[in-house]
Formats: C-alpha cells, structure tokens, sequence
C-alpha cells in the first residue's frame, strides 16, 4: 500500500517512489558506502549539530568528490547470478567463465550515469597462489542461453590479491545512453604463460547517477 | 521532535528552531541504514523591526523585507510583515537498502535550515 500522508510527502522529496516493502534480507553494508557516506553526509562531520561552521568550503552539490565524477546516487548492487562456471568451458579444459547479472531496474530513466565500476574478487586455487601478474580479464555481454556476444573489454590484471576493477561506462553502455535495466557480462581471467586457474568469489557494481531532479545550482555565496 | 516555542505565538525574532526528523517515526528505520534522522530545523519569530534589519554576522537582508517592516510600523493594516524563512540551507546524504536490495546512497541538497531570514 502507499505511505499514508506525510510520509508519501517526505519520499517524494526524497525523490522515492515508495519505501522498500517489508524488512531487506540482512546484508552488510559494503565499506565502501560507509566510506562515502561518511565523508558525504555534513551532519556527520558537524562539530555542534545543526551548524554549518562558517567558512567550511562548500561540497560541490551533485559531485562524488572520492569517485571523482558528477553524482548525487551511489548504489552498490550485488550480483544476482550463480557466479557458477559456464560448463562447456570447463570441459573443454579451460578456467572457467562466469555469468554475471546485475539488477538496474531501480535506476530510473531521468539518471544520467557517471560511473560503472565492476568490482571482482577472485579466490585462487592453490597452483595459482602467488602467480602475479600475466593475468587477463576479458568481458562479453551474454547472449541468449549460454551463449557469448562480443567481447566488450580485455584488461590485464597484475594482482589477485586486490578487487579487480573495471570500468563498464563507455564499455558495457555509452557514455550518453541511459542505464540499462539489467545487465547480463561473461566474466573470463586467463593467465597468459600458466594454466592456472581461479574462481570468482564475489562480483558487484558501483553505479553513480547523477538526478538532474535534485540539484540545484551552488547557492550564491554570500558576498 | 521540535522545540516549544517559549509562551506560545512566534516566539522572540525570526531564527532557527531546533526540528528532529526521525526516520523511525516515519516507519523507516528498517531501510534506512544511516543516519538515524537529522536535524532539519525551521525558522520562526518575528520579523517586525528592529530584527528585520542586519545584524552582525547574520544573514543578508532584503531591503525590501526592511521596506515592509518600515511600512508596518507606519500603517500596521497596509501590508503584513515580511515572513521569516530559511535564508542557508544545507544538504544531508542517507544510506539506504532499496527494493532491489542494493545499498544506495543518495545525496539531497537544502534538507537542513542553518540561518533563518526576513523577506
């Protein structure tokens, strides 16, 4: 059912459709949004609550300043496929690939992208423990069934040891294009002068749209 | 949560009043991962003379809410008194789970009323 009376009113400021039916599956929150909402939000960083101190330099309203990018929604969405290997790769005995899905249905079309940052952490088998370098990430959009479309990235991977990233805006959609509502990537990592192999242990996506909506230009500083 | 204003009507000259959002009196305290709620203030007072003019440090006055207040002392009935309202605003940033169960962190700008005006 909608929120009764004020409480409709306060999420349609908030730029909210509705509030999220029923308690979230317990997760924890990712350190990364902890890490920006605490540099984000002033209220936080206030030394006496309800002030502004006079002189604090003015946040760029609808910037990430830590990201670097035009932005007022960060979301960090899991990936909601199996992350099971593609079978015919492994009996072909090749490493793995994986499928990954990411849900964007909650990005609505006035948002404008300004970052996609995949995030992979891979879990090594004992042979490919310590092998630095030389490693390959290559991504394809999935095709229908277990099939493979083009090759949209190929990017070299020096450590394990660390989240890979990748960069999906300008690579996965165009720069200009609106967020897709889900996104389906074939995940492969070859290494170059070994057969090692690895599994993917957890995959996700940092997003940050920028909502046209809720910003307002910097308000004229006081002369 | 807001503070009673000391002896009922506006209450003293045109400023900030202490106002707590709580997201759990809205209900949204399971979604809503941080913060807790947030000071929004509002302002109220009155805006007749001599706190229509600028004080020290304060915010900057409209003449034309100077204008007003002048023609109110003179003819109380021509024209009512300039309206005290948010003259800084500042912004809040919430971390929440959303329907799809991603964790979003959404930036909102003017959600806190620092200094209050006459206009």
């Amino acid at each position: 059912p909608a929120a009764p009376g004020p409480a409709a009113a306060l999420l349609q400021a908030l730029g909210l459709c509705d509030a999220p039916q029923g308690a979230p599956k317990p997760r924890p929150v990712p350190p990364v949004m902890w890490r920006l909402f605490r540099r984000r939000d002033p209220q936080e960083a206030r030394v006496s609550p309800g002030r502004t101190p006079p002189g604090a330099t003015l946040r760029r309203p609808c910037h990430v300043e830590e990201l670097g990018v035009a932005g007022n929604i960060v979301r960090h969405v899991p990936d909601r496929g199996t992350r099971a290997g593609i079978p015919e790769s492994a009996a072909a005995g090749q490493c793995s690939r994986w499928t990954v899905v990411f849900d964007l249905s909650a990005v609505e079309p006035t948002e404008q992208p300004s970052r996609a940052r995949l995030e992979l952490r891979f879990a090594a088998e004992e042979a490919a423990m310590g092998i630095e370098g030389d490693w390959e990430l290559s991504l394809a959009q999935a095709a229908e069934g277990t099939g493979v479309g083009p090759v949209l990235l190929r990017q070299a991977v020096v450590s394990l040891g660390t989240p890979v990233r990748a960069e999906l805006l300008g690579a996965a959609w165009s720069h200009n294009t609106s967020v897709p509502r889900s996104l389906h990537l074939v995940l492969a990592l070859r290494h170059r002068a070994t057969s090692a192999c690895v599994h993917l242990a957890e995959a996700s996506l940092l997003l940050v749209t920028l909502d046209p909506r809720l910003c307002h230009p910097l308000a004229r500083l006081r002369r | 949560e807001a503070d009673p204003v000391v002896g009922g009507g506006p209450g003293g000259s045109c400023r900030a009043r202490r106002l707590y959002v709580s997201f759990r009196e809205v209900g949204w305290h399971r979604w809503v991962i941080a913060p807790r709620g947030f000071l929004a203030n509002y302002c109220q007072g009155h805006c007749s003379l001599p706190a229509t003019l600028p004080g020290p440090g304060g915010p900057p006055t409209l003449n034309h809410a100077v204008l007003r207040a002048l023609m109110y002392s003179a003819a109380p009935g021509a024209a009512g008194l300039p309206c005290c309202v948010p003259a800084r605003l500042s912004p809040i940033s919430v971390l929440f789970f959303d329907n799809s169960d991603n964790v979003v962190l959404r930036h909102y700008e003017d959600m806190v009323v620092d200094e209050c005006g006459c206009r």
